[in-house]
């Protein structure tokens, strides 16, 4: 009622998902990023033993294609990762021309550029 | 529609390549034209999806115009980049 | 864009390489 875990919860929830120190993997944490083009502070980081670094990129492989989905739709930022994933697949093993560029030099005119 | 879309696309492209290149002389590296093509594309979308935010912002306001304080909404996740936008924006009125 | 091409020199000199190419952009994109 109070919207914390009831003791019955809590003894399930440390029992079967709680990290501690006993757990050879004791947390896992997002890699930090900071901006490089922008004057920013950067806090140093300490790599923690035990807290796992978890990769943006390891499943990259899997991520030109949108995967199943259950009652919620991909993002619009999924869509926008994926198809620069499946852009960069298509051009990889371009040598000297470039595809997009030659489709879209065309369009340019020299009016719209400041 | 189309041809117009197209046209910003090969203005952002040719914008690209031009801030790639300063970089390139800046830090002794070379860009490929692959890379540069996917920058170009990545800012364009996300560029669209600014422009959703944008509009969306100014309508929650009951705002028929994009003010500039949309756009430091858009900003809002990053302390860094938010001090960096309203620095500009200040420049800017000023 | 200013971004994007810094975070893509550094994982190319990262790798030792002078070229920015598209498995370096792949690399940074998704923190990008």
């Amino acid at each position: 009622k109070d919207g914390l875990l009831s003791e019955e919860e809590f003894n399930l929830w440390n029992r079967l998902y709680r990290l501690g120190d006993s757990d050879e993997v004791k947390g896992v944490a997002l890699p930090r990023s900071h901006f490089q083009s922008l004057q920013e502070d950067r806090a140093t980081q300490e790599p923690t033993t035990g807290i796992h670094q978890l990769s943006l990129s390891e499943w990259s492989v899997w991520q030109d294609h949108p995967l199943p989905t259950y009652q919620v739709d991909h993002s619009y930022r999924c869509r926008h990762f994926i198809s620069i994933m499946q852009m960069i697949e298509e051009m990889r093993h371009e040598e000297d021309e470039c595809s997009y560029e030659l489709k879209i030099r065309p369009f340019l005119q020299m009016e719209d550029v400041c | 529609e189309f041809s117009h879309r197209q046209r910003l696309k090969a203005a952002v492209h040719y914008t690209v390549g031009c801030l790639c290149q300063e970089v390139e002389l800046d830090k002794q590296m070379h860009f490929s034209k692959q890379t540069i093509a996917a920058i170009s594309e990545v800012t364009f979308r996300q560029c669209e999806n600014f422009a959703k935010d944008l509009e969306m912002f100014a309508r929650h306001a009951k705002r028929s115009t994009i003010s500039t304080e949309d756009v430091k909404l858009l900003a809002r996740r990053s302390n860094s980049l938010l001090k960096y936008i309203t620095k500009k924006n200040e420049e800017i009125a000023q | 864009v200013l971004e994007a091409a810094a975070r893509g020199v550094s994982q190319a000199q990262a790798e030792g390489l002078n070229v920015v190419d598209v498995d370096q952009l792949e690399k940074v994109l998704p923190q990008l």
